[in-house]
């Protein structure tokens, strides 16, 4: 465990956490796009199929439960709570899960590691986390603008994109034999829409102004 | 060789 990953792992904590308690608190998800939310729980249920069968530390074990536990808390809150689901608008989340989750599972069976079931299904989890955050992309895009909500929520997912290629590097420079082309490849993918993100955010910041995505 | 590297990567 080196400081990138680390505070990787906890930024990306935060993301989720807040984004949880945010929508617990205030009895609103306005801005959140569901399908991204139910691509998270999906990647966090294919990547941590080892959980009851390879123990790898205790710290290991309980962040994959948090995280598994929060992101389908929050799919609850947004599907079946009374009040907040009513915020959720339907008609603007429109990206069509098909688009994301075929070429997804096309790719994780033809370019994987190992071809087993535990094995295309962890790769499978990579690649859509590497692609789960367009459907809330869109939606930032057709609202055209950008609550504290969101706003953070991106934020600290980004951080936390960006944590992990720090990590990547140090862990290359000082483990042996540490390469894994398929998470590197797939994370820098996921970081560039991130930093995609990022550009506009931070213009908008700096001209003091609501977030303008490009149509 | 790759078998003994633990995915312990969140």
């Amino acid at each position: 465990m080196n400081i990138f990953r680390l505070a990787g792992d906890m930024t990306h904590l935060a993301s989720v956490l807040v984004l949880l308690l945010k929508i617990h608190t205030i009895k609103s998800c306005a801005g959140i796009s569901l399908k991204t939310q139910e691509l998270y729980a999906i990647v966090f249920a294919t990547r941590y199929l080892d959980i009851f069968t390879d123990f790898i530390s205790l710290y290991n074990t309980i962040m994959k439960l948090i995280f598994l536990g929060s992101s389908f808390s929050i799919v609850w809150y947004i599907r079946q709570h009374k009040i907040v689901r009513r915020s959720y608008d339907k008609d603007q989340d429109t990206f069509r899960y098909v688009f994301i989750v075929l070429p997804c599972i096309f790719l994780a069976l033809i370019i994987n590691e190992k071809f087993t079931f535990k094995e295309v299904m962890w790769t499978f989890s990579l690649y859509l986390e590497a692609v789960a955050i367009l459907p809330q992309l869109v939606l930032l895009q057709r609202t055209r603008n950008i609550d504290n909500l969101t706003g953070q929520y991106v934020f600290l997912l980004g951080a936390y994109r960006a944590l992990y290629i720090l990590n990547w590097i140090y862990r290359y420079f000082t483990e042996p034999h540490y390469i894994h082309w398929i998470p590197w490849i797939a994370g820098i993918v996921q970081t560039l829409l991130y930093g995609d993100f990022f550009y506009y955010y931070f213009h908008s910041w700096k001209n003091n102004k609501k977030l303008q995505l490009p149509a | 060789e790759k078998d003994n590297v633990p995915k312990d990567e969140l």
